[in-house]
């Protein structure tokens, strides 16, 4: 199972609608400072079920939304898919024929967010469920911001403990 | 529980044990526990660079934190693996040399899991299947290019 | 003391505010405080890159921190300039056009300051007047050796 | 008013007495991961009069002796020597006539710290009044250590206004 591609429109400095497709292996995200690479990596979290604003640089759930430009206005929404290709069926039940699984997020200034799998809206939990067998969501060591790698090494020993807690 | 903590530890620890001297090219590190309670006891790091003798784990380097921090990263993340993983300009403390280490073991592990590095390095950006190039043509709006080695090279030093 | 701290204060960001577009070749940045009691209120950054809107210094990327930060340390650093200034690896999460702009800073303080840059970054070794190059041969032991700028960047890149 | 020299015995990875003669202008030290760079800092900050093993790294002061390798033993005590270049008379009052001022502070793990100013046994008192009025000591941003920058600007208003504070 792997990530296909990736979806973005009005999800912070990705405005408008941009596709990523990616390689099963190995992909390198490139680009100078400030351009968007770790925006990417808030996308993807932040579709996958992420609550905290904090773990996505913000100080509320709608500051993932475009906020303007000196060129462009903010925009009222946000939405990130992601395409896994399924093919070795590892996320089985009742998604398990499909080839394709599709998880999508949407957020509006005004509203909350809703999510769809495979275009059919679902709760949060449908979606964290769907993807924990996977090894997918919190708890998991799948994804490593900038910046967070040192302080794991400098944890108290009781930090260290709730990290390996958290992966049973 | 008790006896899930203690599996689900002993697995990240034997995983750790393998894994640093592997990215190292020798030296050795372990977990400890700090009490005998396996309901509160806290985990402690070891680590020793090859031919140093450590006394505490913050007496490390830079480079040398981020590379043991890694190992047991990639030790728990083999207890849960998912189909992906992102990695955001974790090589930012590493001498070139243990770029390329650091490299090695991705290509290994990408065997089995899809990778996403985000980096500035040359040689990280080297060993890549495919590189996406982030750019920022319009100030504040980002845009994707697919880019060959050579544009990526170029790509990871300009500004936007 | 009120006093003494507000015309601290205001030198700083004084400082702040002439720096920052310096260094990022435009937009804008300044500091403001959260209450109007000079006794108690705390300081706010506000920084924006050229182009962009921000709402919140959270928001910025890992290099614009950096350089955002290192501009406040120097304005900070102004109001009490010492007789050498110890830079540990600050260029870290540059890409290389930053990296390159930061040391054109440098070297214009560098005028009335002595320096010490700790880098991997072969830019910030290249402007260096001298290079001192460590070396572990015994695992373990560090020694001096000075280098020329060739050595200096090969030595960047090897492991103790 | 510049840094001359350093010397170093004993000063954690530094076993081997050794001479750090710098540029008056900018100076790069480079090294592979681990070679001992940080450590240079460490030693600077220390000899100047830091008295938190935390800001070096360690847990208790005694962390800076040289603590052995697979190869060497352990040594008992660790010195620090910088010899600043006085001829712009920087420093005045009673210093102010050499042209060469030398601070050194020495530690062995059963006592504690020494300090000389010129040769002469001085408190640590004196070491901070002799540089305070250089800039350099707590409070000042003349030393910024590895991985510390970026949370200057991710500190709590309270923090920034503590670091503004303690300038003046
Ligand atoms: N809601 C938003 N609307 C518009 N722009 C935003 C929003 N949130 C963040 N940004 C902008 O995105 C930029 C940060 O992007 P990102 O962190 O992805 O950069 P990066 O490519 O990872 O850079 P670096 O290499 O420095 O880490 C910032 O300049 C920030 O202002
Ligand atoms: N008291 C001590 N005795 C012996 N070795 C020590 C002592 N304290 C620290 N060290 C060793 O010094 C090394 C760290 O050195 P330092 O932090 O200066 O590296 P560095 O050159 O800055 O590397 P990096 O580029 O990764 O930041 C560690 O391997 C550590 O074990
Ligand atoms: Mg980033
Ligand atoms: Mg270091």
């Amino acid at each position: 199972m792997f990530l296909k591609s990736i979806k973005l429109a009005g999800f912070k400095s990705f405005v408008d609608p941009t596709l990523i497709t990616a390689n099963p292996r190995v992909n390198a995200i490139v680009g100078p400072n400030g351009c968007g690479k770790s925006n990417i990596v808030d996308a993807i979290r932040w579709v996958i079920g992420e609550i905290s604003a904090k773990q996505l640089r913000g100080q509320s759930m709608s500051d993932v939304i475009f906020a303007g430009s000196k060129q462009r206005k903010p925009v009222g929404k946000a939405m990130v898919e992601l395409i896994f290709d399924n093919t070795d069926a590892r996320i089985g039940g009742e998604y398990g024929a499909y080839s394709d699984i599709s998880v999508r997020r949407e957020v509006s200034r005004d509203g909350g967010s809703t999510y769809y799998v495979n275009g059919v809206q679902s709760r949060r939990r449908d979606v964290l469920d769907l993807l924990s067998g996977t090894g997918l969501g919190s708890g998991s060591y799948s994804i490593i911001g900038q910046g967070t790698v040192s302080r794991l090494v400098e944890a108290k020993p009781e930090d260290t403990r709730a990290h390996i807690e958290e992966l049973g | 529980t008790r006896e899930l903590f203690k599996q689900t530890y002993m697995k990240v620890k034997e995983a750790f044990q393998v894994l640093f001297p592997r990215i190292f090219r020798g030296g050795s590190a372990t977990l400890e526990t700090t009490s005998d309670d396996w309901l509160t006891t806290g985990i402690q790091i070891k680590a020793q660079p090859p031919g140093k003798r450590n006394t505490s784990i913050h007496l490390l380097s830079g480079g040398e934190k981020a590379l043991t921090a890694m190992a047991l990263v990639f030790a728990m993340f083999q207890q849960n693996p998912a189909p992906f993983c992102i990695l955001d300009e974790v090589d930012a403390p590493l001498d070139d040399l243990n770029v390329s280490r650091f490299c090695d073991l991705v290509q290994t592990m990408a065997n089995n899991t899809q990778f996403f590095m985000i980096s500035h390095n040359k040689l990280t950006i080297q060993m890549a299947d495919q590189m996406m190039g982030i750019t920022m043509q319009e100030p504040g709006v980002s845009r994707i290019v697919s880019v060959d080695m050579a544009q990526a090279i170029e790509m990871a030093g300009e500004t936007a």
